[in-house]
């Protein structure tokens, strides 16, 4: 039997707060976007505009699927084209009140999920090495 | 207090076998990893031998990290370069006979875990996803 609130905590210890949180905005040429996720390291990372609300996620993946010719990578297309023109809108994000129990099942399926406040405005990120290094302690008690 | 045997189960039912796992031969030439890795849509896929060993681990960021020239890509090294010129051999990997302990331990910092035998031939993969959604599943009983 699990202890019964340990779904119910809060997700603040979890969340890398925003200013950690490597991102670009919407008007950002996609150029721009690939050198920060190739400089970052990271897979795919969050689109915020100047109010700092979430407007989508961008993936190299994503960059590379509209950019990519038939063998080659089109280098006017990485100028040309821009973040809003490519970025995913399906996020997963949840208000940081919620418990970890709603960051457990949106990780199923999404490998970070933004945190947002009541106004919408992104305060951060949980990502699943940090929910996994939790759970694998908890479930060493 | 988490029952004893959780961390104890097999790992064979958390396990995507190896026919169904998406990867390359480190002969192949960069560009024909890359084509793989676009049209599968995954990060990051391992690089087995024709004898079925695990090689390496091959992504979208090491290709673009090694063929990335100031701001283009470069075509010609996707067609001279190979997989093993810039795959990477820090891979997660573990036995099919480990517990799930083990898995979860290796699933913190890694976003997949490779599963071998004893003779080492590559079986499948784990995956974040598989453990988390047995973990969201466990800790609602
Ligand atoms: N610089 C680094 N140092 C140490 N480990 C690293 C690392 N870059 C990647 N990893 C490892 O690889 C996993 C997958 O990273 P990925 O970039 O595909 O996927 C990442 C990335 O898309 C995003 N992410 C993580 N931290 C971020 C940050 N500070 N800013 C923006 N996005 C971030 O969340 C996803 C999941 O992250 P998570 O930590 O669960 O899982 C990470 C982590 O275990
Ligand atoms: N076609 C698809 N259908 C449904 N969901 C998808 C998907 N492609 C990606 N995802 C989701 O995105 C997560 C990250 O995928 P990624 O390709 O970066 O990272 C993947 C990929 O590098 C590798 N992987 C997963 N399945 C694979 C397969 N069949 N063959 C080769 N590699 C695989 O394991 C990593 C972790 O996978 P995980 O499932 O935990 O986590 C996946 C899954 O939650």
């Amino acid at each position: 039997v699990t202890e019964p609130n340990v779904l119910q905590k809060s997700i603040e210890s979890f969340m890398i707060p925003m200013e950690k949180v490597a991102h670009v905005q919407p008007d950002n040429a996609l150029e721009h976007a690939l050198l920060v996720l190739v400089k970052s390291g990271y897979t795919s990372i969050p689109v915020l505009d100047t109010s700092s609300k979430l407007q989508g996620l961008i993936s190299k993946s994503e960059i590379l699927d509209a950019t990519l010719g038939i063998e080659r990578i089109d280098p006017e297309q990485l100028a040309d084209k821009k973040v809003k023109d490519v970025m995913t809108t399906n996020i997963a994000s949840m208000n940081i009140k919620q418990p970890l129990e709603r960051a457990l099942s949106l990780s199923i399926q999404n490998p970070f999920i933004c945190v947002e406040d009541d106004e919408h405005s992104f305060l951060g990120i949980i990502t699943r090495s940090k929910l996994l290094a939790f759970i694998s302690g908890y479930l060493h008690e």
